[in-house]
């Protein structure tokens, strides 16, 4: 069965893209078939994967809008066994273009249905609201991870997408559960950002992964080389975390 | 003549809402009057000057759907000088609210009609899209202050933003203006930093502030405890470097 995984959370810049990425990455280095999906008009995922051309294309706007061209928007990466559906700006579009249309929060969940039987893992990366295309996003997931900056602000925004998630879960999509909280751009000597972890694992325990990313420039170069840190540098201390997480993933999902 | 500025930029985590509360909190210590308009749905803006009860209250909800209590938004702030129209979660609803209404898009220039009188200054933190009220936000603009973090898809994303203020110009603000560009989370031993940093200078010059705000504990510590860093800690790097950013700001919008 595929497991289809949203990296959400409406806090900017918090490394749901960055996420996205390497995750999938270090899966695909685990000999396991996987799709990224980038839903988030920047297109960050995108470039971070490489495919620079995001005008004219199929892309993810495609699965939202249920075109006829939706079975075809899956191109290959430069990660042997990693395929993305890229973003394009009119995703902005989406939540008005969709307004009043019944069943418009589940048209991802019926497009992916045709990309299921190739992959073990679709992971989306979503945008940083919570507005239709997250709320697409959350419907079509078997499970969430929630990559959590260790800052106030975000801190403050961690209940409204666990409500959310929860909210999705009781009225629409049973099935989603929460598969972690990931801390990112950790700095052990930052005494906020220590006060935060603690904060969060003491209210959350099991909910939060035991990897925690740290702050590396490393992960912030690579996609200026429209590749995932692994690639760049796969000794660095981010592209170790980054296995680490797809390890710890993989037990979590696949406990057998 | 009051000043309209509005903060924005699409790309999560960039410094948006700590500029709003920042600059505007030294330009009430120059002796200005000053209004915050809190625009996103997750009301960091409000929290970071103090504004905790965000539930039943008057909001820049009301501004944006022109409800009968719009102009008793405005309430005080523990800065001397700076009020704040606080964010409520239902912002995050108007998108769909307004679909289809004519003159959607001008709802907050005509309430902030009501507030231009009592201020010398007005400043609207945005949300991470350039979705319905970032939109009305610029409609409102005299000026618009673009935060830039000094990483990779921070810079892929600036010609997207600043493309918008254009379209914005000549299709409905004939009068705004770029007030400019401001490098945060700035620091000069990271390479990457030092390379977008001299990129941007390069192609826009003049627009980018002179003033760069370095990455500064002091900052991403004063939120929780819901005041502005010059309040927190004057005596830090990134107080003193907002400090130098408003008088920067008044060279440059009040050049007389
Ligand atoms: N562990 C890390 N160490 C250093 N830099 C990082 C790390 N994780 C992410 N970054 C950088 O921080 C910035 C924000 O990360 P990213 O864009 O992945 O966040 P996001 O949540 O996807 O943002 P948005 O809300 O705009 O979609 C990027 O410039 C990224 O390169
Ligand atoms: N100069 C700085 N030094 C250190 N930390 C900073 C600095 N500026 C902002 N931060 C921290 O970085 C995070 C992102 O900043 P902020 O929330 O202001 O960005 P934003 O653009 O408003 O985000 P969003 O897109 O979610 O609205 C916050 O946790 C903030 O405290
Ligand atoms: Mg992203
Ligand atoms: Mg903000």
């Amino acid at each position: 069965k595929t497991h289809i995984i949203a990296i959400a959370n409406q806090k900017g810049g918090v490394g749901k893209t960055t996420t996205t990425v390497n995750l999938t990455t270090a899966l695909a280095a685990c000999k396991k078939r996987v799709l990224v999906v980038d839903l988030d008009a920047q297109g960050n995922a995108s470039t971070g994967l490489g495919v620079t051309d995001k005008t004219d294309i199929i892309s993810s706007y495609d699965l939202l809008l249920h075109t006829e061209d939706f079975k075809n928007a899956a191109v290959k990466t430069q990660v042997p066994g990693l395929d993305i559906i890229p973003a394009s700006m009119d995703i902005a579009g989406v939540e008005v273009e969709l307004a009043g249309q019944t069943g418009r929060e589940r048209k991802l969940k019926t497009s992916l249905n045709s990309y299921a039987n190739n992959y073990d893992y679709i992971v989306l990366d979503c945008p940083p609201n919570l507005g239709l295309v997250t709320l697409n996003a959350l419907i079509a997931s078997t499970s969430v991870i929630v990559p959590l900056q260790a800052e106030f602000y975000a801190l403050e925004g961690l209940s409204q997408i666990l409500s959310t998630v929860n909210h999705v879960k009781s009225n629409s999509n049973p099935s989603i559960k929460l598969g972690g909280i990931v801390l990112t751009m950790f700095d052990k000597r930052n005494n906020l950002a220590v006060q935060v972890s603690e904060d969060v694992r003491k209210h959350l325990g099991a909910k939060v992964f035991d990897t925690v990313i740290p702050r590396n420039v490393r992960i912030a170069e690579a996609p200026s080389f429209g590749s995932p840190v692994i690639l760049h540098d796969h000794n660095s201390a981010g592209a170790k975390a980054y296995i680490e997480l797809a390890k710890e993933v993989l037990v979590k999902f696949e406990p057998s």
